[in-house]
């Protein structure tokens, strides 16, 4: 795809 | 009529577990969705090179092929030239907008972070808490991974501008009434008798197949994407049993049993696209030896390939700016989340900061 994945940044950083 | 909210809560290591194992299925979905997807460019792209089909339905010469006409009909029911031309004017709004709620969420950090060194350096150590600049790091790592991302998506946009100005002449004729389309395809003396030869009969039926293949295609990819299960209960046995989650042992096996079907049916509609492709230009060589060459013929045909693929370009084109829109809004809602995280801290250190303020004031 062209644009970049931003599947990442959707899973809230439960760490936080 | 109680329902527990805690129903869907599972240990830590199974959510992490589970995120992996998500986006392990998603890279393996986006593959072999991916080699259909070029597998069928790649189709295209040779049959728009060789003319195909419009060189075998072109008999008179002068009127517009079958094909290239059905390819007209489609990219203007898709909304034609203007709809990608709307889309490719909002890109730089969406952008604009995404960059500055980026902007305006590092500002209100930095702002901060001015005035609590200036009172640091007002009251020197009886300032006693943490510098706001360490406790702004990792939301400015954030927003730097976002500006590398806005970044890369102002490149894309531009390669889908570019692709738009080369094309756009071509879809703009193909997106004419069929007279005004007909009158700009340059006409050539009919293709003599080609109709009866044997060579135009197999590459028809060649053509047939390749349709065939495609439509496979669209089927696999939608049985592919429908596929789901869940790994939680997997996770959460062996937790229990052994202590650990093995988590890419058990993706992997759960993924080949899901997906090992899938995989083979794709190399295979692969394997039979290349062997008929290969086919197909054996053929069209035997073809185009038979057919006239003179100057009006290969002009027309130029023109009818020319069309061909910008229909296929007009495809690319407007899925390149859905992807793009999309990409900008989903990106608009996870910068807002991050907008608010920033203001959030920002409004505790300045609660804060009156507080202590006050004490040193009255000390």
């Amino acid at each position: 795809s062209l644009y970049p994945s931003l599947e990442d940044l959707k899973v809230d950083k439960v760490m936080r | 009529k109680f329902s527990d909210i805690f129903e869907k809560m599972v240990p830590m290591l199974v959510q992490q577990s589970l995120s992996i194992s998500n986006s392990r299925k998603g890279e393996l979905v986006n593959r072999l969705v991916g080699s259909l997807r070029e597998a069928t460019n790649l189709c295209n792209g040779v049959l728009a090179s060789l003319n195909l089909p419009a060189a075998l339905e072109d008999l008179s010469g002068d009127s517009v092929p079958q094909s290239i006409l059905e390819k007209s009909r489609a990219v203007i029911q898709q909304g034609g030239l203007n709809s990608i031309e709307q889309l490719i004017k909002d890109l730089p709004e969406l952008l604009l907008r995404n960059r500055e709620i980026l902007d305006e969420s590092l500002k209100i950090l930095n702002d901060e972070e001015t005035t609590d060194n200036e009172l640091r350096a007002k009251f020197s150590q009886r300032w006693n808490r943490t510098p706001s600049g360490d406790l702004y790091k990792s939301l400015r790592a954030e927003g730097g991974n976002f500006r590398n991302i806005l970044d890369k998506a102002v490149n894309a946009d531009q390669v889908v501008k570019e692709r738009y100005n080369t094309h756009c002449e071509m879809i703009a004729l193909l997106c004419k009434p069929e007279d005004q389309l007909c009158a700009a395809i340059p006409s050539a003396n009919p293709a003599k008798t080609l109709q009866g030869s044997e060579v135009v009969n197999v590459l028809k039926a060649q053509l047939v197949q390749l349709d065939e293949i495609k439509r496979d295609r669209e089927v696999l990819e939608g049985e592919i994407k429908a596929v789901t299960f869940d790994m939680t209960t997997k996770f959460l046995t062996a937790l229990v049993q052994d202590g650990a989650i093995n988590e890419e042992a058990l993706s992997t096996g759960e993924l080949d049993t899901r997906y090992g079907a899938y995989t083979q049916r794709v190399q295979q509609n692969l394997r039979s696209q290349e062997e008929i492709l290969a086919q197909v230009q054996t053929s069209h060589q035997e073809f185009a030896a038979l057919k006239q060459s003179n100057a009006e013929a290969s002009h027309r045909e130029e023109v009818l390939k020319k069309l061909a693929s910008a229909h296929d370009s007009y495809i690319e084109i407007s899925s390149n700016l859905k992807e793009g829109t999309k990409f900008y809004n989903d990106l608009t809602e996870i910068l807002l989340k991050f907008q608010n995280k920033c203001s959030d801290i920002v409004f505790a250190r300045k609660t804060e900061r009156e507080e202590l303020l006050k004490d040193l004031q009255q000390s």
